[in-house]
């Protein structure tokens, strides 16, 4: 109050009770912290990632630590001078047939806003394979991974996106670079990513999630990304 | 910089703390727990502008000026953030995937008079 009069002298609000001051003051949290993130309301979770799996995505994710007040101190943190994403998305999973080969497919949503335009900083598939289940063979095994089209499962509408030999002598996650295969996905405004993955020995898949007794096993993409500033909009440079 | 108590008279940052727990927003966002949505208030009297304030600001500076010179300003100085820090997040958007981001200066540290 100034000078006497109740209220807020600058904006002319009355003045409020004090569960009427809280209950304004929480609405505006929400919505500033819905703005920030670019978000038009609250995301439903209609269906929960098994604990198990969050974890293990999180723990990968963030070799970091969390402060008391809860704040991620990460290791790679992205430098907070422009906003800047680090994602994690699960996939639908089908196991599929190709030929004589076993392989997992997974599907992830993307969905991008109107005139958003996202670059990928960097972007990594997580795979879990099992270990092979004979002692005498090679222990590495080659796997790879393609990108599917929509709509089609023949081979021409698989694109070999990347190949790499892996150890298999112990079950294990291992990472497949996929920054260009996500960058071009986005910059072609699709919305679901359909990637086949295959690890075949002799006609069985380490890689899928047939036999893992852990849902935690399952496969996950992490991506680094930001807003690319929209090139229509001129810019101020303050000097 | 002054920590608001009870009675607000001069410049001070009044802490607020919002959990998501208490507003039903825990499901989708994983971490932090809550929100120190931390804000400014207070007055600032003629012989406080400036201080501990944005001193280094162009407004500070013309102000600083003026006073110097004598010069009686009818402008007011303002109680405003003088340090903030990013809140980083990790949550649910609506395609179920994790996303996590550091969001600049969503956290008051402190305020001053500019």
């Amino acid at each position: 109050s100034v000078s006497g009069s109740p209220g807020c002298a600058s904006c002319g609000l009355p003045a409020m009770e004090k569960d009427e001051e809280q209950r304004l003051m929480i609405e505006i949290a929400k919505q500033q912290l819905l703005d920030k993130l670019h978000l038009k309301e609250r995301p439903n979770i209609t269906q929960t990632v098994p604990r198990a799996a969050l974890l293990t995505a999180l723990r990968k994710l963030h070799s970091g630590r969390v402060r008391q007040d809860g704040t991620l101190e990460l290791d790679n943190s992205l430098p907070t001078k422009d906003q800047g994403y680090e994602i994690v998305s699960f996939a639908d999973i089908n196991e599929t047939e190709n030929g004589d080969e076993a392989s997992l497919s997974l599907t992830f949503q993307f969905l991008q806003e109107h005139g958003q335009s996202i670059q990928v900083l960097q972007s990594s598939l997580w795979i879990y394979a099992r270990s092979s289940e004979d002692p005498h063979r090679d222990s590495r095994l080659s796997a790879r991974v393609y990108l599917t089209a929509d709509g089609g499962d023949s081979d021409s509408n698989r694109t070999l996106v990347i190949e790499k030999m892996l150890e298999v002598q112990e079950s294990n996650w291992h990472t497949f670079p996929i920054t260009r295969t996500l960058q071009a996905f986005l910059d072609g405004g699709k919305h679901r990513l359909r990637l086949e993955v295959s690890c075949d020995e002799d006609g069985k898949n380490l890689c899928s999630l047939e036999g893992s007794a852990h849902t935690s096993y399952q496969p996950f993409l992490v991506a680094q990304v930001r807003l690319r500033d929209n090139p229509s909009k001129h810019s101020l440079r303050k000097r | 910089s002054l920590r608001c108590g009870d009675d607000v008279t001069v410049c001070c940052k009044r802490d607020f703390y919002i959990k998501f727990k208490d507003i039903q927003w825990h499901d989708w966002i994983i971490a932090p727990e809550g929100y120190h949505m931390n804000y400014c208030m207070g007055q600032c009297p003629q012989h406080l502008s400036g201080s501990p304030g944005i001193a280094s600001s162009f407004h500070a500076t013309v102000f600083s000026q003026l006073k110097v010179n004598g010069i009686n300003t009818a402008a007011s100085s303002c109680c405003v953030p003088t340090e903030r820090r990013p809140l980083s997040m990790v949550y649910f958007n609506s395609q179920h995937s994790i996303v996590k981001t550091d969001v600049p200066d969503m956290i008051v540290e402190s305020c001053g008079c500019t």
